[in-house]
């Protein structure tokens, strides 16, 4: 995200809007909703509150224009420049412009009016584009709006600004109609990870669309989305895991993989599962754990297991193998799993079992959440 | 200057990434997109400049992908600050 020279922002925390005329695309309540679920995409993650007012001047001044419009910036006919909106601040500051050549339309038959409107008063808060092409403030018109949401880059340029909202956490808000998926609780004694992987030195927590990333270095773990980091991943991954000769992690999810490096995913992926060795009747990967010292791979799927050496990229024979034979204590099947300190943690459900390999037995049972400090 | 896929469409693209990168990326208005070949020119930084804010591959270069990308619609205010 990015800020305005100076970083422009609003010294108050009441903001007032006025609607000062509308377009004749679409009705006017229509106008008024989708201007109104705009502010809200905005007041949820922040201190700030908004209210309407309907004459005299507001801090936020909603019109829609054609061409010239007084502001030494015309509109351009239909298409290209859709609107535009000026920084915090007094007279023509904060104020958002709308191109009426456009089609302004509820749905995604033409331009669509809540998506816009949430992006320039972005602007009218104090936020530059973006360069995440993820977020609401990149930029260019996203046409599949469906995948729209205001992601983590745009929450955290508008805290950078504001702060958080008084009570609620940093969640990012869907600005559509739909509900988004709950925010996990870190601490929910019932909480379970979809996949937990290492990252050059911390660990990563998997859960739906989100990770909890911790460092042995900093007490408190940090709580993002998977997108805002690497766009191209999908959600509700299944198994993760780093090759640290490598430098790489890689994610699963069902009969896909792909490498990351940092926040790059890597070119040529995702592949399939199955150039690894599986048999096709593997259809997705439980957990996967990479053994440092070994450089051996393990795949857990269901009560199986399979290893793969990495140094010569090839499954090792005689496997599958049982779990429970050369995993006393890890079963019937494993969530997720990552070793530190020699140690492998295998995570199923709530609970979670520290296993050393050399000894071969658990060690210790566990919350699946105790490594966030819960 | 290697404006392969601008070159063919003539002077409406050209007229396009002028303002474009004017307009959006500070391009001084006096430095004319013919004007020089060399890789540092300021008009092949600015085009890196716009395709490395738009998450493109950072060639220097029109190509196809960038010119799309500049086609499509988009807010008014620049990528980057005055």
């Amino acid at each position: 995200f990015s800020t305005f020279p100076g970083m422009p922002r609003w010294r108050k925390t009441h903001l007032t809007y006025r609607i000062v005329d509308y377009t004749l695309d679409l009705p006017r309540d229509a106008v008024d909703s989708a201007i109104e679920k705009a502010v809200k995409v905005w007041e949820k993650v922040t201190p700030l509150t908004f209210s309407r007012i309907y004459e005299g001047e507001a801090d936020i001044m909603i019109t829609f224009a054609v061409r010239d419009h007084g502001d030494f910036y015309p509109f351009d006919g239909p298409g290209m420049v859709l609107a535009h909106a000026y920084p915090p601040g007094p007279g023509i500051n904060g104020d958002a412009h709308f191109d009426d050549d456009e089609q302004w339309t509820k749905d995604t038959s033409g331009t669509n009016l809540f998506y816009v409107a949430a992006h320039e008063l972005g602007h009218s808060l104090g936020l530059q584009h973006s360069a995440n092409a993820e977020a609401l403030m990149y930029p260019v018109y996203n046409t599949d709006l469906a995948q729209v949401r205001l992601s983590q880059d745009d929450v955290n340029g508008i805290q950078s600004l504001y702060g958080p909202p008084p009570t609620s956490p940093a969640d990012p808000v869907v600005p559509t109609e739909s509900v988004p998926p709950e925010t996990p609780d870190m601490c929910d004694p019932t909480l379970s990870f979809d996949a937990v992987s290492t990252l050059r030195g911390e660990i990563l927590f998997f859960k739906d669309r989100h990770f909890w990333r911790k460092s042995l270095r900093t007490l408190e773990p940090g709580f993002y989305l998977l997108s805002s980091f690497w766009p191209s991943l999908p959600s509700g991954i299944d198994a993760a895991y780093e090759v640290t000769s490598k430098d790489t992690v890689f994610i699963f999810k069902q009969n896909q993989f792909w490498a990351i490096r940092g926040n790059e995913v890597q070119a040529g992926y995702p592949r399939g599962i199955h150039t690894l060795g599986f048999p096709p009747t593997v259809r997705k990967i439980d957990a996967a754990l990479f053994d440092k010292e070994k450089k051996k791979s393990y795949f857990f799927v269901e009560d199986k297991y399979w290893r793969f050496d990495e140094k010569k990229q090839s499954m090792d024979p005689g496997f599958p193998r049982q779990i429970v034979e050369d995993f006393p204590g890890i079963e019937p099947k494993v969530d997720a799993v990552f070793e530190s300190f020699g140690f492998f943690y295998f995570f199923n459900g709530s609970s979670q079992l520290e296993f050393d390999p050399n000894a071969k037995k658990v060690t210790h049972v566990l919350k699946s959440n105790s490594w966030l400090n819960c | 200057y290697p404006l392969k896929g601008a070159a063919r469409d003539g002077d409406d693209s050209m007229d396009l990434v002028q303002h474009y990168l004017e307009k959006y990326y500070n391009l001084a208005k006096d430095v004319k997109l013919f004007a020089r070949r060399q890789d540092s020119s300021p008009v092949v930084r600015k085009i890196q400049e716009m395709q490395k804010f738009l998450g493109l591959k950072v060639t220097g270069k029109l190509n196809s992908d960038t010119l799309e990308v500049m086609q499509k619609p988009r807010c008014g205010v620049p990528d980057v600050g005055r």
